[in-house]
Order: structure tokens, then sequence, then C-alpha cells
């Protein structure tokens, strides 16, 4: 996944949007429904949630346009560019806009939701039969109002179920008659007219007037698309006309002839060649919640991936059952951390199983900033009497438990944990307090972290003390908590409420830091004195407790340090 | 057999999309999507923004980076996609 320069996402959590207009081609009802699943797609994997406001400003405002349609990036035409969108921010920025020279459905061609008739809103059931004929199509047949219907059940003589299809003579949206129907024929600009018309917009939509006086009443509205209705061409909205005569031949059906790029297209008169009106044949046109669910993710941060199957990829590919891929997942909870339950509880303990000096005098085990001399661990101590550890790591395969100069190590082979070993038998040259360590995948070196100086052992031979503003670290820092390996070379280094990316081979921390802890992982305590990487999780340690990520990034468990990782 | 119709392509007013060679299909979506800078280079160096440009293209979309105007860069180009460029910018 990619984010945009910079990390651009909402400084908020409860993000609004607001739909400025619809396309001819669905219903505004599934519009409606197709823009809020793709929401959903968004919301159920991070704390986002989605308002929709129905005027003022929203943060993402969608509107559909053609060609140039008032941004620096105008649209080309059916197919091609389907949509866009603007990262996170003021103004434009969050917006969402839609090529409405596409045929906008789900994905598998023409979505006819009906009107009226006694199928409460059922879609058309394609194909249906009528009186012993099949129809593939909305029909006028069996009405003398002229207007479009359709069975909502294979069989209408059978089932008697049936509604209206899209038609201006029933209704129109958007404009400023309440969906009135168009009124034909009627007046404009002293213009008598018969049919929808583009005229008098530079937008290319189709509108009528409902009263048969636009230029007294000023009452108008958009022209819903017919089923049958070319897409696109010069004759949008027109249904086409069979047969019809193109370079002399006679056509009953739609043809790519005459064209480079094979695209299916109609005459909407009986003669091409005399009037040249013309229009592409509904296709399976392109699935509006797919597309909105990617420009969704521009407009909460997400730029393009290059994983084929993620949905921020780059190019439209329709699927039937969609769920969002994990790299896109991944992408969008790096930027606002995934879906928040309620606050993982540690287990809180009915009886302390130990004296345990830290809960009781907090000055019993002040963190030294420098490192001094340290309060002898007796040895014969097992690690079970101790409760908070300096660091835990994972080095050469094992967790490793640090505490005032001695170790101890977990192996997976055994339940017990072995120790107390010396640290300065192992490692000389580091100071007894170690404030976090961790092993590079690559390279084996280990870095020791302890107040604002680190040292880095590639086996017995070290480099350091060194400070950690050579790493690229502020110079605020009191010291490194929590060292997190991430893929190859990269590895996360905490310290209180951040953290920062450390490029390893580069030795120096990446651009775009410190983010937030709970922000990219939400869910764990944002004053951890501790978190490493074991076994394919991440824990983030707090007192004797330790809350455990799993790879979507999800807390999936609250424990004890002792009972569950030193198996006391 | 009779001879295949030898197709005849029609301007059809109000198509957007014309038909355009490929150089220029490829050209104009290398710079609509970022992977290169609309400045013009001269000769030589305008070959080698473009190799590099298409293989950048070609990453992304888990092509063979062969740097080449092949079959199925060009097939890519014309799929249906995203107006947002792949090349931050």
């Amino acid at each position: 996944y990619q984010t945009f320069e910079g990390d651009l996402k909402w400084d908020h959590k409860d993000v609004t949007y607001r739909i400025l207009n619809y396309s001819p081609d669905m219903d505004s009802a599934l519009t409606d429904d197709a823009f809020a699943r793709a929401f959903k797609v968004w919301s159920d994997v991070t704390p986002l949630t989605f308002t929709r406001l129905f005027d003022g400003t929203a943060d993402i405002m969608i509107s559909f346009g053609k060609a140039d349609h008032g941004d620096p990036y105008p649209f080309d035409g059916k197919d091609g560019l389907l949509a866009h969108a603007y990262p996170p921010g003021e103004g434009v920025q969050g917006d969402a806009h839609f090529d409405d020279d596409e045929y906008w459905t789900l994905g598998t061609g023409p979505v006819v939701k009906t009107r009226y008739g006694n199928a409460d809103g059922a879609m058309c059931h394609f194909p249906f039969t009528f009186e012993g004929k099949t129809y593939s199509s909305c029909t006028t047949d069996g009405r003398t109002d002229n207007l479009p219907w359709c069975a909502t059940t294979a069989d209408y003589s059978k089932d008697k179920k049936f509604g209206f299809c899209p038609s201006e003579l029933l209704y129109t949206f958007g404009g400023n008659a309440d969906g009135a129907p168009c009124v034909f024929p009627f007046t404009f600009l002293g213009e008598e007219y018969d049919s929808c018309t583009t005229e008098g917009r530079r937008d290319g939509y189709r509108w009528c007037a409902t009263t048969d006086n636009f230029d007294k009443d000023i009452k108008y509205g958009f022209c819903p698309s017919r089923d049958t209705a070319v897409i696109g061409g010069n004759s949008e909205g027109e249904p086409c006309h069979f047969p019809f005569v193109f370079l002399g031949k006679t056509y009953d059906s739609c043809t790519s002839e005459g064209r480079g790029d094979g695209k299916l297209w109609c005459s909407t008169t009986d003669n091409y060649d005399d009037h040249k009106k013309w229009g592409f044949c509904p296709d399976q046109g392109y699935s509006l919640f797919l597309v909105a669910a990617h420009e969704f993710g521009h407009a909460l941060g997400l730029d393009h991936s290059n994983i084929r199957d993620a949905l921020m990829y780059p190019m439209y590919s329709y699927v039937e059952d969609f769920s969002l891929h994990e790299d896109d997942i991944q992408g969008i909870q790096y930027l606002y951390g995934p879906k928040t339950g309620p606050d993982p509880k540690p287990p809180q303990p009915t009886t302390v199983p130990y004296p345990d000096p830290d809960i009781t005098d907090p000055t019993n085990d002040p963190r030294p900033t420098e490192p001094t001399t340290t309060t002898p661990v007796d040895p014969a101590n097992d690690a079970c009497k101790l409760t908070k550890f300096d660091t835990i790591t994972v080095i050469e395969g094992e967790l490793h438990f640090f505490k005032d100069g001695h170790y101890w190590k977990m192996s997976n082979r055994n339940d017990g944990n072995q120790g107390p070993f010396s640290v300065s038998e192992r490692w000389p040259a580091v100071p007894a307090v170690i404030d976090s360590a961790f092993e590079d995948i690559l390279t084996k070196k280990i870095y020791f972290f302890s107040g604002n100086r680190f040292w880095v052992y590639t086996g017995q031979s070290v480099l350091g003390p060194r400070s950690i503003e050579k790493l690229g670290l502020p110079n605020t820092i009191q010291k490194v908590e929590g060292a997190l390996q991430r893929g190859k070379g990269k590895v996360l280094l905490f310290s209180g409420e951040n953290f920062w990316r450390l490029d390893v081979k580069a030795q120096t921390i990446d651009k775009g830091y410190p983010k937030y802890t709970d922000v990219v992982f939400g869910g764990v305590p944002n004053d951890a004195h501790d978190v490493f990487q074991y076994n394919g999780h991440i824990y983030f340690c707090r007192d004797r407790f330790y809350w455990r990520m799993n790879s979507r990034k999800q807390v999936d468990r609250v424990g004890y340090v002792k009972y569950d990782l030193l198996k006391c | 057999w009779s001879l295949p119709l030898k197709s005849v392509f029609v301007t059809f007013p109000g198509d957007i999309m014309k038909n355009m060679t490929d150089g220029e299909l490829a050209e104009g979506y290398l710079k609509k999507f970022g992977y290169m800078d609309t400045l013009q280079r001269s000769g030589f160096q305008s070959m080698v923004s473009t190799s590099k440009a298409l293989k950048r293209m070609q990453r992304q979309m888990g092509l063979e980076e062969t740097g080449e105007l092949d079959k199925s860069t060009i097939e890519a180009m014309k799929k249906p996609r995203c107006g947002v460029p792949d090349v931050a910018n």
C-alpha cells in the first residue's frame, strides 16, 4: 500500500460525507446504498465513522460529472478514467468525483429499481415473460400510457408482480420540482421541446420542465436514463432505434462496426448515415460500490497499491463477493489504527500473588536516566519474583528478559526459563539498565538502548556508546522503550506516546515520523514501558501486564508477563 | 471463402476517445499518471525517460518490466481505472 506524501489523513474519527448529485443510470436509493456500503468497507476495519450530511460542507463531497467537471482533471468519456478523489484536507481535498459518461451499475448489467406497481420497489427480473413473449428490458407493451414497466419475477402471467421502470414520464431527480415528472411539450427560451434535452447546460445532463413553460415557471428536473438508453455518444438517454442503417447496411442489434475499439453502439434514429445520432449500448457497466470504495480509500488517505487483488490497485476489475485485501487493511490501519472494540481491561488480580514492591513504593525502583550501580538482584532469585523487567526482546530466536544487569531466557523448546545470566559477561560494554534492545533480522547485529545512548554488537565486537541523535532521533527523548522489527531493514522505535521508523541500513529515521502509538496501534496503552515482537505478535507491556496484538493490528489478548511469557 | 470485410473506421460526432496511436496513448498515460514528467525532452533523453517510465508503470501494474511498449502494456493502458496518479506528485 501507499499513503500520500506526509501521510495525509483526517484528524478526527467521525468523518462526514454529502452526495451533491446523482447519476441518471441508477435510482438514487441504489446510489445512496452503494455509497453507504462503500464507506462501511472502511469503517469495518478502523475506528472511523461516516455520517451523511444533506446540506452544508462535509469532509467528503461526492459528485458525478462529465469531461470537464470543474476541477483541473477532466474525465475522458466512456471507459478510461472512471473516477478520482483527493486526499484528506480542506476544500476540494477529500472529495470524490465519478465520471458520468460511464454506465454506473452494480457491475453486472442494468440495475432497474421499480416504482409504484405492486412489487414494493423490487428490482426488475430480466428476462421475464409476459403473454408468452420474453423480455430482457423494460417494455411499454400492454399499456396505452407509454410508461415502461417490468415484471419483478420471471413469469408475469403467473405471479402478476410488476413495477414501473425509470422514465422521465414517471419522475425526475434533482432540480427544483421535488421529483415531478416531465411535461411535454414544454417551452424553453421560446422553443418547444417534446423530450428531455441538454440544451442550456454545459454539463451534458438531460433535463426537462415539469410544467409546460419553463420560461414562466422555472420548474425543472433531471431525466432518469431508461434501461434501454444508450450511453455517451451524442444521444445520451435516447433508446436504440432498431433496425437502423449504417454505411448502407441494415442492423437489428448493436454493432462494433466502424469502430477500432470494439465497443458496441447503435443509432438512435432509423438512419445513422443521415442523422449521425448514436450512443454506446448498455453493457455490464461499472460497479458504483467498488469504484466508490476505492475512491473513498483515497479520500481517507490511501494512494494506489501495486497488489493486483487489492482494492487500491489502480485498475478496475469486477469482484462478486468483495472483501478487503490484507494490503488495504494494513494501509488504512497504518493511518487510523484498527477498529477499536471495548478497551482491553487487564485481568484485575484478586490477590497479589507476590509481594510486589513496584506497586507499593514507586520510589523503590526509580528509572535512572543515567545508568547507575544497580540494586543487586540475588542471582538465586528466579525471574518469577520480578514483576517488571527493564526490557524484553527476542535474540537468536529466544525471549530475553533483562533486569538490572541480569537476563533470563525463554526458549520455545521448553517451558522453563533459564537464568539469571550476567549481561556484563556477554555484552560487557552495555550498562546494567537497558531500556530496550533488538536484533536486526538481516545483519544479526544487536542494538542496545540505555538513556539517550545506544550500542551495536556484531558478535563480540561493539560500536558505542553513541548518542541516539546519531540515528536521527530528537534529543528530547529520555529513553527508547521499545523496538519492533517491521519487515526487512525497518525497525519502529517507541518512546512515550510516539514511535519513529528507523531505516537500519541507512541508520536514519524515515521521513514523516514520529507518529502517535495509539493512532496506529489502537487499543494498547500509550505509556507502555516495553514493546517487542514475538512469534508473529506485537507485545506492549505495562507493569506486570501485556497487550498482545495480531498482524491485523487487533489486540487479541491481555495477560500477565510472568504467567504467560515466563511460564511461572 | 469471401474476403474478410474491410472494416471502415468512422469518426463518430461527440466521441471523446479519439483513435490514438499506441505511442500517443502511452505518452499520455505515462504523463497523466505521474510516471513521466510533462516537460518535453528531446531525442535520446526522451527515449531513456520513456523506457524508465514504462518500467515503473510495468512494475506498478505487476507486468514484466521490459521498458518496451509491448502488447500487455498497451492493453493495461486501455483498461478502465482510477484517475488518481500512481506516482505521488
